[in-house]
């Protein structure tokens, strides 16, 4: 549906839920972290494996947040700048549930976001100085 | 900035790139001139140009609107989610999910609570993919992977301009300006492509 600009847009478009993205459901996932186990991390495991963050697919994931899932986790915190606590905290639930490109953050495991970066090169960045000439 | 493995681009003896839109879809003069307007922000600051064609098979970047699973493995999922995809270089294949809100003009930041989507913001975003850019951890880039609904981001940031000039050199015309700074993000994909600055 295009709409030319804001004012043309129907009233009952800006009710909040009356389309809910299928990522919502991720909202009840909050506070989970490692040695959890419920309904709904399979589903978030998909999401992970979808932008590259879970390498591998296997046919069916399990409901088990585990090492995959909290190293996935880390690994997006840190890619958008979130706290990398490795939980699903409500920044980090409040980033994956955002509408997004559907390119994969992570391509057959390489990325240069911020997780595909040594810390020596950011450490060198950090202490580069330069002057006005 | 960031680049797709192996720094993919389109080569040398095309710098002047075609681009039609899915004739089924139908789509308007505004709804056209919202990815002109997209073209431009590129095009501003690299040797490249983008010219509109009729022939949708013989483009070089090839613009169309699906529904769900439109056989290329990467199915969109209706509203919000998933907005669009684009392929790397020298695919030109430039896809966005036809369930979507799309407003193509004017200010959307009275209507965040909705699920609308400013079609101009994700088409630049889109065409950074088609000329080989990644995804950015650079908040304010356009090459940043999300986007909330009610926003309206359609400006390089210098993190864009360095990575695309990276790839394809600047537009002799290129003044160097920005309309938002950024911090450099990130280093290449084993890119024997030296780093200019």
């Amino acid at each position: 549906t295009f709409f030319l600009n804001i004012s043309s847009i129907p009233p009952w478009f800006v009710i909040p839920d009356v389309t809910k993205s299928a990522w919502d459901i991720f909202q009840n996932l909050s506070g989970c972290h490692a040695g959890d186990k419920i309904d709904g991390i399979s589903k978030l495991k998909n999401y992970f494996n979808e932008f590259g963050y879970i390498p591998t697919s296997p046919a069916n994931f399990t409901d088990d947040f585990d090492d995959a899932l909290e190293s996935a986790i880390k690994t997006y915190q840190k890619n958008f700048n979130l706290n990398e606590t490795g939980q699903l905290d409500n920044d980090t639930l409040q980033q994956i549930i955002k509408p997004r490109c559907g390119n994969a953050d992570i391509v057959n495991g390489s990325t240069t976001m911020n997780s595909g970066k040594t810390s020596s090169y950011n450490t060198t960045i950090a202490h580069f100085h330069t002057v006005g000439h | 900035y960031a680049f797709f493995p192996g720094t993919p681009r389109w080569p040398a003896n095309m710098l002047d790139l075609t681009y039609a839109f899915l004739p089924g879809n139908s789509l308007t003069d505004d709804v056209k001139a919202v990815f002109s307007r997209a073209f431009v922000k590129w095009s501003t600051v690299i040797p490249l140009t983008f010219t509109e064609i009729d022939s949708y098979s013989t483009a070089d970047i090839r613009i169309g609107f699906f529904v769900g699973d439109h056989g290329d493995g990467e199915p969109f999922d209706g509203v919000l989610g998933t907005l669009a995809h684009a392929f790397s270089p020298p695919s030109g294949r430039f896809h966005l999910d036809g369930d979507e809100n799309w407003v193509i003009s004017g200010d959307i930041s009275s209507n965040s609570g909705s699920t609308a989507i400013d079609l101009e913001s994700v088409a630049v975003h889109e065409i950074g993919h088609v000329l080989g850019l990644g995804h950015s951890s650079v908040e304010d880039s356009i090459m940043y992977p999300t986007i909330s609904s009610g926003t309206r981001k359609v400006e390089l940031a210098s993190d864009d301009i360095e990575g695309i000039q990276i790839l394809y050199g600047s537009n002799p015309n290129y003044n160097g300006s920005s309309s938002t700074t950024s911090t450099n993000q990130s280093d290449t994909n084993d890119c024997s492509r030296p780093h200019v600055i």
